[in-house]
């Protein structure tokens, strides 16, 4: 089981 | 083949739309440890300035090194440095995986 979250956040920059 | 080496390249954008325009993702504590490119807006300043890619790996923003950033302070410092009125560019350095 890995420490990292599996999903990964994304953010847009306007 | 040599496997070839991993390049950093310093981009400079300049400030010639009204918008940045990329999505980031990653971060410190993620599977991606440093923000990566996944999209780029067409129009927007990153589009314009035509180095920046998809895929590539942002390490630095105007000298200020993202590594151990969290993803939300990460994208803080991308987003000040656009809005910042004291420069009319910004720096990125970027590293692109494999190339």
């Amino acid at each position: 089981v890995s420490k990292n979250p599996q999903w990964v956040p994304v953010t847009w920059v306007f | 083949s040599p496997v070839p080496a991993p390049t950093a390249t310093l981009v400079r954008v300049l400030k010639n739309s009204n918008t940045l325009g990329i999505a980031i993702e990653g971060g410190a504590n993620t599977r991606q440890p440093l923000p990566r490119i996944v999209t780029i807006q067409k129009g927007g300043s990153a589009h314009n300035c035509g180095q920046l890619r998809v895929g590539q790996i942002i390490l630095e923003v105007n000298g200020i090194s993202l590594k151990g950033q969290e993803h939300k302070d990460a994208a803080r410092i991308i987003a000040e440095a656009f809005k910042t009125k004291e420069k009319d560019h910004i720096d990125f350095l970027v590293f692109e995986p494999g190339l």
